[in-house]
């Protein structure tokens, strides 16, 4: 794992975080759902909790869906490529390529190679890009969250362990936290890209 | 667009995704140092925005395989754990085209991704000879 220079974080005064979403995004329940389901991932760790409010401006986590060049001169490029950002703490943008094909189903979706459609799975970018949000950097463990790339034929959402060692450094552990997580495997997958291979994002 | 899966994307917009803005950087495969192709600087602009390429560069790329991409490359191939060639060989390439998250790797020139890994270190002083383990 690794933090952002200077290794900023949440303040103590800011422990109960709340989110919201681009009101113009009108996004279904379904589609927030997914990121609720992100936030109890992190929330389970560390004594942070995180609550959806439906008032964009003040709330603590913004997540909108964007095209291009949206404002924070870091512009998405379409389908593909660069696929999501967020800012460090205690900025708490969260922002999402909007033109991408983003699968929003809980279990991957319909056992389908993702890699075939191009597909992106959003729960695991979300999880990964609320790591960000809370203060993580990439990581150089493949199988971690904040591996800066991730399988789009698989379903990647589960916190390692160098995930929430990370994460627990900043913010120390949910006392509720059982301890268990996924340990980084010992044989690691090499993407080899498209054509039959699997895509990462 | 939001789909339940990935059968439920329209025929279409599934051939239009097969389209990676990157994909253009397979053409440099081969290439190494001292070399010149056109179309490179490209390569050295997505370096620069991950920050394999230091912020503070000017920006104006050549087309020339220079020691500013070497180093670029070979920081990835570290970063990725791939072999540390300083080339664009295959695996490298394949791996810059993947789509990925646009939060840089590096930042002010250092690479952060292995930053956080911790040494621990165990003795064990029993009878017999001294036992030492390290674990990273």
């Amino acid at each position: 794992y690794s933090f952002f220079p200077g290794q900023p974080r949440w303040p103590e005064s800011r422990r109960d975080l709340t989110y919201a979403f681009e009101p113009r995004n009108a996004l279904t329940d379904e589609v927030k759902s997914v990121f609720e389901r992100a936030f109890v991932r992190w929330g389970e760790v560390i004594p942070l909790t995180f609550t959806r409010s439906e008032t964009f401006s003040t709330s603590d986590i913004r997540i909108g869906f964007y095209s291009g060049e949206h404002g924070d001169g870091e512009p998405f490029d379409g389908v593909m490529g660069t696929l999501a950002h967020a800012f460090s703490p205690p900025n708490g943008n969260f922002h999402l390529d909007e033109e991408e094909n983003w699968i929003v189903s809980g279990d991957g979706g319909d056992g389908r190679s993702l890699s075939e459609t191009s597909a992106i799975h959003l729960e695991s970018v979300a999880v990964h890009e609320i790591g960000h949000v809370l203060g993580l950097g990439h990581s150089s463990v493949q199988d971690s969250i904040m591996y800066p790339t991730i399988t789009t034929g698989r379903r990647k959402v589960d916190l390692t362990s160098d995930d929430v060692e990370g994460v627990q450094y900043l913010y120390g552990a949910n006392p509720n936290f059982n301890g268990s997580t996924t340990p980084p495997t010992s044989t690691q997958q090499r993407d080899t890209g498209d054509s039959g291979a699997a895509c990462r994002l | 667009g939001f789909y339940p899966n990935s059968s439920a994307i329209p025929p279409d917009l599934r051939r239009n995704a097969t389209g990676n803005v990157w994909n253009s950087f397979l053409n440099f495969t081969g290439c190494h140092a001292g070399m010149k192709v056109d179309g490179l600087y490209k390569l050295k602009q997505y370096f620069k925005h991950f920050g394999y390429i230091p912020e503070t560069h000017a920006g104006n790329f050549t087309d020339d395989f220079d020691d500013i991409l070497k180093n670029a490359v070979e920081m990835y191939q570290r970063n990725f754990q791939l072999n540390v060639t300083g080339e664009l060989d295959d695996l490298t390439l394949n791996h810059v085209v993947i789509p990925r998250c646009g939060v840089a790797d590096v930042v002010n020139g250092t690479s952060t991704m292995h930053s956080g890994r911790r040494t621990y270190e165990v003795s064990f002083a029993g009878r017999g000879p001294r036992f030492h383990a390290v674990k990273r």
